[in-house]
């Protein structure tokens, strides 16, 4: 986290807000709920209160205006910059500006208000953007359910004004994952198009054959649709597409663009009810079979006639020899099959059906 | 997706690095305006963690393309 040059911060813990004019994007009711929400998300984990004004000065002026709008710091049209916020202060300062020519929603469908409001009021408390990609301080927009400060943000905020006398209790956002924890594990690995594509929480990296360093991006951010949290992934390259699996669902993707009629049911291709999640998925471009690994055992599915193959499920323990017997992660590159269990990958010999090497998560990122 | 011309990127990247990372404005020297230019772009691109190559590079234009805040990044 940062804050401001000199660490400006408000002197006093009661702090006063007021909103002065409303979008019509919204309903009142719903920007006053998201702007005493993302206030609260402050005041919970801090000593700071928060009340509101119907006239006169506030500490806080929050508003909503187009291009250049009264503070000779215009806005810029639709998308690009959302909103802005002045450090506290006197006049301007701890003042919120939101651009009225972006389409504010209580959703995902389009820029949230509660989200980028959130983020704005941390600027008016003193907070400076951060550069860690999971913190709600990141300069850049992104869409999540639920508390929407990470622990980044909380550490950043409590630097400030310490901590909240009655603390509530609060799941932070998970900060965004280090490629070189030496305990990192993955979520899912699958190729796209030539691209290693690795999940992890929230996130996703992504390994490009003419980029020397992993790109870590939020998955809402590529494809808002899909889930916080994925399982497994596999690509079908026959047909252009890459699966992603989360919980009993599973995502199509063909390049970048999610396919129209998915979600679809992971039970359509013939796992039984009981399966609540697949754990990892691996698509053997030699054999035509899609493996899909489900606690200790796993699957074959046939992708040319769409069936999942006969005797099935088989134990990993049995046929995979040498290695753990559960997985997070399976992709197959040049041959060889990696699979990922915590902090450990193991390369493994599909046609020696042996482990050949054992090597740390992290490698894969080059660590 | 498509880029747009190399003339309009660096448009963009100007009036980026001025209004987040503080490149100042004005007609200036070709070398010093030049080594700025680089020198702003290698601090965003050591913000978000991006290859310090200190050229306009596509990675380095997506991030700065994404919807933001107006607020600049160089609080610190």
């Amino acid at each position: 986290y940062n804050h401001f040059p000199r660490h400006l911060k408000w002197e006093n813990n009661n702090l006063t807000f007021r909103i002065l004019n409303y979008t019509p994007d919204l309903k009142k009711t719903d920007v006053d709920r998201a702007i005493r929400s993302a206030l609260n998300a402050w005041a919970d984990v801090t000593p700071l209160t928060f009340k509101k004004l119907h006239e006169g000065i506030a500490d806080i002026m929050i508003s909503f205006g187009s291009r250049e709008h009264g503070d000779y710091n215009p806005f810029d049209g639709p998308d690009g910059l959302l909103a802005h916020a002045y450090p506290p202060g006197q006049g301007i300062g701890g003042d919120t500006h939101f651009d009225e020519d972006e389409h504010w929603t209580k959703d995902a469908s389009a820029y949230n208000l509660f989200m980028v409001a959130a983020h704005e009021l941390g600027h008016a408390l003193g907070m400076a953007h951060s550069s860690d990609a999971g913190a709600l301080m990141y300069p850049i927009y992104s869409f999540s359910t639920g508390y929407p400060l990470a622990e980044d943000d909380i550490e950043g905020i409590q630097a400030l004004y310490g901590p909240n006398p009655n603390p509530k209790k609060r799941k932070p956002r998970p900060d965004a994952p280090n490629k070189c924890d030496p305990k990192l594990s993955f979520d899912a690995v699958t190729e796209l198009r030539g691209e290693t594509i690795i999940f992890k929480d929230r996130f996703y990296w992504r390994l490009h054959p003419q980029m020397t360093e992993p790109e870590l991006t939020l998955i809402k951010f590529t494809w808002p649709s899909l889930p916080n949290k994925v399982d497994a992934a596999y690509e079908y390259p026959e047909k252009d597409l890459v699966y992603i699996f989360s919980g009993i669902r599973v995502w199509a993707l063909n390049g970048y663009t999610l396919v129209d009629g998915y979600p679809k049911y992971i039970h359509k291709l013939g796992l039984p009810k009981t399966i609540r999640e697949v754990d990892a998925a691996v698509h053997i471009k030699d054999t035509g079979k899609t493996l899909l690994f489900t606690d200790e055992e796993y699957w074959s599915y046939d992708e040319a006639t769409g069936t999942m193959d006969a005797g099935f499920p088989r134990s990993i323990e049995d046929d995979f020899p040498g290695m753990h017997d559960e997985f997070d992660a399976v992709t197959f590159q040049n041959g060889r099959l990696y699979f990922f269990h915590e902090d450990l990958q193991y390369e493994y010999s599909y046609n020696y059906r042996k482990v050949i090497r054992i090597m740390r998560t992290n490698s894969f990122l080059y660590c | 997706l498509p880029l747009t011309g190399k003339t309009d990127d660096h448009l963009l990247a100007e009036k980026y690095l001025r209004r987040f990372y503080g490149l100042p404005t004005g007609l200036r020297g070709r070398q010093a305006s030049s080594s700025d230019f680089q020198n702003k772009i290698q601090q965003m691109q050591r913000f978000f963690k991006l290859q310090i190559t200190g050229n306009l590079d596509d990675n380095t234009l997506e991030v700065m393309k994404q919807p933001r805040c107006g607020v600049p990044d160089v609080g610190e």
